[in-house]
């Protein structure tokens, strides 16, 4: 009875030497941070009440000053969501690897085609491009020039309107050729548009990938979580790509997708070149979130 | 009673909450929240009043007066001037090329004639994306080489109009980062030699924060206005509001969907509805 009593007073004394309002006008600064960096508003209350806990109840280790902590949990928290370290896209050793790509209209799936085709091609894989975007005018053409310098052979048709038959005719002739990696572009298309939505289900039944890569845009706002979520219910999502983090934006809707689709992050686009894809470092990503 | 500081500031907090759910930026609301404190605190209301439904439609008034502010009549512009020229700018992939297409389809059906400039000589199939645009609404495109120089390109555009009497000139200029310096003074070039009467800053409904820089950046190219493009995908318009805010321009049009038809005039109360 009297060591429950000690406990008690050992808390309250420990609670009194923790400067609850200095911890409070820290997370208040870091709710801030997050906001401004575009990560999803219910996704920065979730994590600050995780974090103000942990500030709370954990012992500042020697050395740290409480800002520091509170920093080190705000890193270990997003780390939760974003990985500790690159993961990659696991290629299939026996037979072609099928990407599939997918996202909102004008996010960068076709740029990002392109740019992650020379990633493998430079790893010595050989890759085939699909374009299966019977919608948008010009999206073969897009990709034939953007591709063509580097000889990464592009199949498409551009008179063809039906996009599952073309996707499905794509892979089926880089099988045949036993490429390693065969990525099919697709066309734009968001929630909303539920014909689309199943056109994107098709295509994915269709082409069976081995992932289903969601590109997303990086100066997208508090809409991310909703539409990454229906995404991922329509095809399951395997990893995410961030593009335009060359822009003033920091992404923060990337990772609200992150921790709804619990999909990794595995690549971000920093400009419109072929060569500007670079694996995702998550230490990289959270310094830049938090400015 | 009086609305106090205090009161503002507890009230507002949530109210705070839903524009930054409807993508108001951080810094618009948070200046918003300023100019409505000078406005009513210290405000007396009478005591069957309620305070926060008098503080919510105070906030409701501001952001009306800041979404209605100045209109433009296109049309009675372009009737007072041949060839009119308008050129568009904007963040990549925000929806310019489209646009164009859905505006000179508008206009064509209007009687106007047109013309397009591809002054987008730098991303791949960017020419044969307008053309087919082009193509369906039955607009002529002109157009140089990939890799020329987009002025050059509006400068024959803009000669070609004048030698053939059309009313409308249309630029597509290559999507940008507002973040890179180069290419921000390129479109300023462009902008040199092709004088247009109107520039149209172009950005997606979908977009948070960056936005803000977004506007502010290509405002310094010199905007007269803006076009929110992918309102239709559940996008909540608040991106609206940031731009107007942060460019004292109005927003001329919001996109709507991808056909020609999908181009509608803004309507304050749409954003409102949203947050309201
Ligand atoms: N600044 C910048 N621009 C990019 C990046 N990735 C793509 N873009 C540009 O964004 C624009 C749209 O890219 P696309 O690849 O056409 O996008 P998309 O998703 O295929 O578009 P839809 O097929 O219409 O849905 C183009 O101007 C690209 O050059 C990036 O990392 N940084
Ligand atoms: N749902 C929807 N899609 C749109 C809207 N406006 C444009 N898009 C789509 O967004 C994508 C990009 O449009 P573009 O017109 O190529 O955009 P852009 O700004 O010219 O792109 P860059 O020149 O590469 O910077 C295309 O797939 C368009 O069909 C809109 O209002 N709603
Ligand atoms: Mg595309
Ligand atoms: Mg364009």
């Amino acid at each position: 009875v009297l060591g429950e009593a000690l406990n008690k007073a050992l808390k309250k004394l420990t609670r009194g030497v923790v400067d609850e309002k200095l911890i409070k006008e820290i997370v208040k600064d870091i709710q801030r941070a997050l906001i401004a960096a575009d990560v999803n508003i219910e996704l920065v209350f979730q994590l600050s009440k995780n974090i103000e806990k942990r500030a709370f109840e954990e012992k500042l280790p020697k050395g740290v000053s409480r800002k520091e902590h509170i920093i080190r949990i705000v890193y270990d928290e997003l780390t939760k969501i974003l990985g500790e370290k690159h993961e990659q896209i696991y290629l299939n050793p026996s037979e072609s690897t099928v990407l599939l790509m997918v996202g909102i209209q004008g996010s960068g799936k076709t740029t990002t085609t392109g740019k992650l085709a020379r990633f493998f091609q430079k790893r010595g894989f050989k890759v085939g491009i699909v374009c299966s975007d019977t919608w948008r005018p010009g999206a073969y053409h897009q990709l034939q020039q953007y591709c063509s310098p580097h000889n990464i052979e592009v199949f498409g048709d551009p008179d063809e309107k039906d996009a599952i038959k073309l996707a499905k005719e794509g892979v089926k002739y880089f099988r045949k050729k036993k490429y390693d990696v065969i990525i099919v572009d697709t066309a734009g298309r968001h929630k909303e548009e539920k014909g689309l939505i199943e056109e994107m289900k098709k295509i994915s039944k269709a082409v069976n990938p081995n992932e289903v890569i969601l590109v997303i845009d990086g100066t997208i706002g508090q809409q991310a979580m909703p539409q990454a979520k229906a995404f991922s219910e329509a095809t399951p999502v395997g990893s995410i790509i961030v593009t335009k983090l060359d822009g003033s934006a920091k992404g923060g809707g990337a990772l609200s997708s992150a921790a709804m689709t619990k999909a990794k992050i595995k690549f971000i686009g920093e400009g419109e070149k072929i060569d500007d894809l670079e694996e995702f470092d998550p230490k990289k990503f959270v310094s830049r979130l938090l400015g | 009673k009086t609305i106090t500081e205090k009161d503002i500031d507890s009230i507002l907090s949530d109210l705070e909450l839903i524009l930054l759910q409807n993508d108001v930026s951080l810094k618009v609301t948070e200046e918003i929240k300023e100019i409505l404190k000078k406005k009513i605190s210290g405000k007396k209301i009478n005591l069957l009043e309620n305070k926060r439904a008098f503080i919510k439609n105070a906030l409701k008034e501001a952001i009306r007066e800041i979404l209605s502010s100045e209109k433009i009549d296109l049309i009675e512009r372009i009737k007072a001037k041949k060839p009119f020229v308008i050129m568009f700018v904007g963040f990549n992939g925000t929806g310019k090329t489209t646009t164009i297409a859905k505006l000179g389809n508008i206009l064509k059906k209007k009687g106007f004639s047109v013309v397009f400039s591809a002054s987008d000589t730098f991303r791949a199939g960017s020419i044969e994306q307008l053309e087919k645009h082009a193509q369906n609404v039955g607009i002529r495109v002109i157009k140089h080489r990939y890799g020329g120089d987009p002025a050059a390109v509006a400068f024959d555009a803009i000669e070609h109009a004048k030698a053939r009497n059309i009313d409308v000139v249309m630029i597509d200029t290559a999507g940008r980062s507002e973040m890179n310096k180069n290419l921000i003074e390129e479109v300023k070039k462009v902008k040199r030699i092709a004088k247009p009467d109107l520039t149209i800053f172009v950005a997606d409904a979908l977009a948070g924060n960056s936005i803000v820089e977004q506007a502010e950046k290509f405002s310094d190219v010199g905007i007269d206005c803006s076009v929110l493009t992918k309102i239709d995908a559940d996008a909540r318009g608040g991106g609206a509001l940031s731009i107007i805010f942060v460019t004292g321009k109005p927003v001329l049009y919001v996109g709507t969907g991808q056909g020609y038809d999908d181009l509608k005039e803004f309507d304050p109360e749409l954003i409102l509805k949203n947050i309201f």
